[in-house]
């Protein structure tokens, strides 16, 4: 089953 | 001093709807440019975007930036207080403790005052650089949401194939998996009814559909919604809300363990 990505793997804190 | 009027309530209440799915509460900052809202959903999957520009809006005021972190459960019980043909105006004091939802009927002989208590919150902002996406897809939002809808019923996940053909959503369960194509328009008499696909490079990605279903709340702000997709990126959902701004959601793809 494919796993669920955190968005903050994506984009850093600014 | 801040304070912003709308001529319809419509668009708030239609906005908060569109986000109080996904967001407990959210910091709305205020400046002379406009109102913005940046939060995540508490699993930190997805991403609410918001933009109103302060000319978007009838009346406008921000004589310093302002941070008001709102509940947005009781903001949305109190735009629900609202007809959609009241006038809205948000008004706050600078360092506020609290913000004031004034709505006035058209033939202003009601006139209702709701102050809710901004909340104190760590905000944690993302930088989200400006992305060229390999596949940009303009299509009906009331078809996306439709699809999202009925997909959901075989999986929990539904996955978005696009190429040059068209753009292809399915789902797969255990009790049978489904798929739908949507073939670019050739020729669309209502540029709302129109299917554009704009691709660089085809791209298949796999999102949960709790999440999109969340998205499509914001159905009623705009007849189209486009989505912007990369290979291994997070989703853009974005759906303009008339002349005043938009709304994008960005979800994380799933990825095969």
């Amino acid at each position: 089953t494919p796993v669920q990505n955190d968005l903050q793997e994506f984009y850093t804190i600014a | 001093m801040f304070e912003a009027r709308l001529a319809q309530s419509a668009i708030l209440k239609k906005v908060l709807e569109a986000v109080k799915d996904l967001l407990t509460e959210a910091t709305f900052e205020c400046s002379d440019s406009g109102i913005q809202v940046q939060a995540m959903d508490n699993a930190h999957v997805s991403l609410v975007s918001l933009n109103l520009r302060s000319d978007g809006f009838d009346k406008y005021r921000c004589d310093r930036n302002l941070s008001m972190g709102m509940n947005i459960g009781t903001m949305t019980k109190i735009l629900r207080c609202a007809s959609s043909e009241d006038t809205v105006t948000l008004r706050a004091w600078d360092n506020p403790d609290n913000i004031i939802f004034i709505f006035e009927s058209q033939n202003k002989e009601k006139l209702s005052e709701y102050e809710m208590k901004l909340i104190n919150m760590d905000q944690e902002h993302l930088g989200i650089p400006e992305t060229v996406y390999s596949c940009v897809v303009k299509m009906p939002s009331q078809e996306f949401a439709r699809i999202c809808k009925d997909l959901s019923q075989f999986g929990e996940a539904i996955t978005i194939a696009c190429s040059k053909e068209g753009i292809k959503f399915t789902a797969a369960g255990d009790y049978g998996n489904a798929n739908i194509k949507l073939a670019q328009t050739a020729e669309a008499d209502k540029e709302e009814e129109a299917v554009i696909i704009d691709m660089q490079e085809p791209v298949k990605l796999t999102f949960a559909c709790r999440y999109l279903n969340s998205f499509v709340k914001a159905t009623p702000l705009c007849a189209q919604v486009k989505l912007s997709m990369s290979g291994d990126v997070p989703l853009v959902c974005e759906y303009q809300i008339g002349d005043i701004g938009h709304i994008r959601y960005y979800l994380a793809p799933k990825i095969d363990d």
